[in-house]
């Protein structure tokens, strides 16, 4: 027979605790705006 | 344990900003009518390797129009980018690159261009003039008024239009037209065109032989007629005149 076993939930990204002053990365896109969003 | 797949590219990496501006040369290189276009946004980039130092690049690129046309020899980073208040006209372009050796090529451009929307504008400057179509009857009237104005008064060659590359109409306070519009110089003087316009042929396609004009034509309160004319290169040299003079400026 086949039993299910409970699992943790796996940890989410954003509850590790991050190094103070940690900047996420920039998105790598879209890039920045060089003269003005229309 | 296979190696990791490298990083994606980010749109503002160096790698990718040298890929955009060979493909804004390009589209710029390729594009007869209108006005040269600058880069405003990478908004995407996809590589997609074909082997070592071969790879295929696709960028999704948002672009603004400048203030030169299309033929004018002014280079693009000396290329006033139309502000928003002007109402700016963007490029949306999807290009494919391919890398070979550390050496880009553009194999393939395609870009819609469009007006930003007169609401847009209205919004932050209700009195400003908006671009109007360029076969509407103000602007061909316009047009045609600047051109005949501006063949009368000149001594060099008799100019013809090309095309019409931007026209705007404004109606408070004042009612006005502004347009612009490419020229090209004939093998006649304007003083030979006057007796007959119809034999003026345009002179070989050179970059020299072609210019830009900008007229305004205020209708209300009163009328008025500013046109100004610059050309590219050499004018038709008038018999009379020293060779060495006529690379003088038109404008």
């Amino acid at each position: 027979s086949v039993t299910k076993r409970a699992v943790a939930d796996a940890a989410q990204h954003d509850k590790v605790p991050r190094p103070v002053g940690f900047v996420p990365p920039p998105p790598p896109c879209p890039g920045k705006i060089l003269h003005f969003d229309i | 344990v296979p190696a990791a797949p490298p990083a994606p590219l980010g749109c503002d990496d160096p790698e990718s900003v040298a890929a955009a501006e060979v493909a804004v040369n390009y589209i710029n290189g390729h594009s007869h009518h209108g006005y040269k276009f600058a880069l405003n946004i990478i908004k995407d980039i996809h590589v997609v390797h074909q082997g070592p130092n071969n790879d295929l690049i696709f960028l999704e690129l948002d672009l603004l129009e400048t203030r030169c046309p299309i033929l004018s020899p002014t280079p693009l980073e000396n290329c006033t980018v139309r502000s928003f208040a002007e109402h700016a006209v963007e490029g949306d372009c999807d290009v494919k690159l391919q890398k070979v050796d550390g050496t880009l090529s553009v194999l393939a451009s395609k870009c819609h261009s469009h007006a930003d929307s007169s609401e847009d504008i209205r919004k932050v400057c209700p009195g400003c003039a908006l671009l109007a179509s360029l076969n509407n009857t103000e602007v061909l009237e316009t047009v045609s008024a600047a051109l005949n104005d501006y063949n009368s008064k000149t001594t060099d060659s008799y100019l013809r239009l090309l095309e019409i590359g931007r026209a705007k109409i404004q109606y408070h306070p004042v009612h006005s037209v502004v347009t612009e519009f490419a020229v090209g110089a004939t093998n006649c003087s304007a003083e030979e065109a006057k007796a007959n316009a119809g034999a003026c042929q345009l002179l070989p396609e050179d970059q020299s032989n072609f210019g830009f004009c900008t007229a305004v034509m205020v209708k209300h309160p009163s009328q008025d007629l500013q046109v100004d004319c610059q050309l590219y290169g050499h004018q038709v040299p008038a018999p009379h005149t020293p060779l060495l003079s006529w690379r003088q400026d038109t404008s």
